[in-house]
């Protein structure tokens, strides 16, 4: 392997060594460099500076840039660690790990925590999972009444906020989703297990020497 | 319809495409 010099890295400001990301993450070097070729596909499709920008993100997403959607917003800004308003591929594979089968399931609960905790205060607050309901029903066309999206929450809170005071905690949240753990499903992404046949291409790109793996 | 109110709101919130990071990977 190795035989091609790739001559774009240069194009991508905030690569990181491919070694360096496997040894904190749950991919194999091999699999980085799988995840640099989609990096590439999404990073480019609007905007080819190398990093991916929010509506490159929502592209990719939803297959249609113009698609404003509140989710994917927060999908952004937490793949966006660095809060520099681009994800760089650095960025991007670590908070894909995060939805690797094999990453800790507390990383996980973690990770869908700050999702919802959408105002960053740590606390799930009523109004917080209010609004992101309204935009799942904004988002799939349906109409609920709003006196069936109160009961929605007077049932969840009822289930998740077990000291009834009103916001969801951490510890709260940890036990909830350990009695719904249907609710972490979407944080597992099983296309990670098998990154190097869904993007092959990498192969040829490779500046990796296989030993290094 | 009362068939949602089964449910609890992360449930619903999970179904949302923003969050269904699989269409990364669809070419």
């Amino acid at each position: 392997m190795g035989c091609f010099q790739s001559t774009s890295r240069k194009q991508f400001p905030g690569h990181e060594d491919p070694i360096q990301l496997a040894s904190q993450t749950a991919f194999s070097v091999s699999e980085v460099e799988a995840l640099f070729e989609l990096f590439k596909s999404i990073s480019s499709s609007v905007i080819d500076d190398g990093l991916i920008n929010k509506e490159e993100l929502q592209l990719a997403l939803f297959k249609n840039r113009k698609k404003e959607n509140l989710f994917a917003n927060r999908i952004f800004d937490l793949f966006d660690a660095k809060q520099k308003g681009v994800i760089d591929f650095g960025d991007f594979v670590r908070a894909l790990n995060v939805f690797h089968p094999n990453a800790p399931q507390e990383d996980k609960i973690n990770f869908s925590f700050k999702l919802y905790d959408l105002d960053g205060t740590g606390y799930i607050e009523r109004q917080e999972v209010k609004q992101m309901l309204i935009a799942l029903l904004c988002e799939s066309e349906m109409k609920l009444a709003d006196e069936t999206i109160e009961l929605i929450l007077d049932k969840t809170f009822m289930e998740a906020d077990t000291n009834q005071d009103g916001k969801i905690d951490k510890s709260e949240w940890h036990n909830f989703v350990a009695q719904n753990p249907s609710l972490l499903r979407i944080m597992t992404l099983p296309y990670l297990r098998d990154i190097t046949t869904t993007f092959p291409s990498f192969v040829f790109n490779s500046e990796v020497d296989e030993i290094a793996t | 319809s009362a068939a949602p109110v089964t449910m609890n709101a992360f449930e619903l919130i999970s179904t949302s495409r923003g969050l269904n990071l699989s269409s990364l990977f669809e070419k």
